[in-house]
């Protein structure tokens, strides 16, 4: 039997608004130290890993490995009923076609139960866990976010070029063109602030834009982004969470 | 602006 309960609702929708633009159904696989999902889009340029660690749960028990195939248009309208403050706790038997759904509001004395169908799911699972790194960004995810959406305007690719103490982030449209070049800052008062660039080889990538626009749909999991690249290669980027993360892996541009 | 590539090109199938 698996029974995880979050302490705040918001955190789930948080993490399935997140996802399901870029897959509409997704595996969960529950063991005894949590939930995690790997997907792909349909276009196979998008992957999403996500990891719930158990101590992201206020209560968790998963007494033997479960696999939930879940809509996520469907699990986010049924998580779209509770509150964000409301307590909600996922459970499902060990051979469940459907996964229990309960918000507990915790300041009136009110249960709400919903039951979501499961779904028979075939996926492949693909082996990303061995990248290398040659440039890895931390900034302040809103400003990742506000950088992706303003470069989006002038076109539908993002070049993002690293440089020993800086990275900048370029496109080139019809219209015109842009550019935001950041640098790394230590914040003392306000770390969420601070930027991080560390590099060990120059990288020169460029990204579709309506994949990012997909990725930073997560921007309210984390107040801060990891961008992971390396030379023709996808580009990692990952949002923790409280314990855990979700990340996407986002194949890149190549010119013919 | 380039060609997309896609994520098979670059992980295996587990």
């Amino acid at each position: 039997m698996l029974e995880g309960k979050f302490e705040e609702a918001s955190l789930l929708k948080k993490i399935v608004e997140a996802m399901k633009d870029c897959v509409s159904s997704c595996n969960f696989n529950c063991t005894e130290n949590g939930i995690s999902v790997q997907a792909v889009d349909n276009s196979r340029v998008l992957l999403i890993s996500l990891l719930i660690e158990k101590d992201t749960f206020e209560e968790y028990r998963c007494d033997r490995n479960i696999t939930l195939g879940i809509g996520l248009g469907s699990f986010s309208k049924i998580i779209g009923n509770g509150a964000n403050s409301d307590y909600l706790t996922i459970q499902a038997e060990d051979d469940a076609d459907t996964l229990g759904i309960i918000f507990e509001d915790k300041v009136k004395d009110k249960i709400s139960e919903y039951n979501l169908k499961l779904l028979d799911i075939d996926a492949d699972l693909l082996e990303v866990d061995a990248m290398e790194t040659d440039a890895t960004i931390t900034l302040p995810s809103a400003d990742f976010a506000k950088i992706c959406k303003d470069m989006k305007t002038l076109s539908e690719s993002l070049q993002i070029t690293v440089t020993k103490d800086s990275a900048k982030f370029q496109s080139a449209g019809e219209i015109g063109s842009g550019s935001v070049v950041i640098k790394p800052k230590t914040d003392i008062d306000h770390p969420e602030e601070s930027i991080t660039i560390s590099l060990d080889k120059p990288i020169d990538l460029s990204f579709g834009s309506k994949y990012l626009s997909d990725i930073i749909k997560a921007t309210s999991l984390s107040q801060k982004v990891t961008i992971k690249l390396t030379e023709d290669s996808p580009g990692v980027f990952e949002y923790k969470l409280p314990s855990g993360y979700l990340r996407f892996y986002l194949a890149p541009k190549f010119d013919e | 602006t380039g060609t997309q590539g896609r994520l098979d090109k670059f992980f295996v199938v587990k």
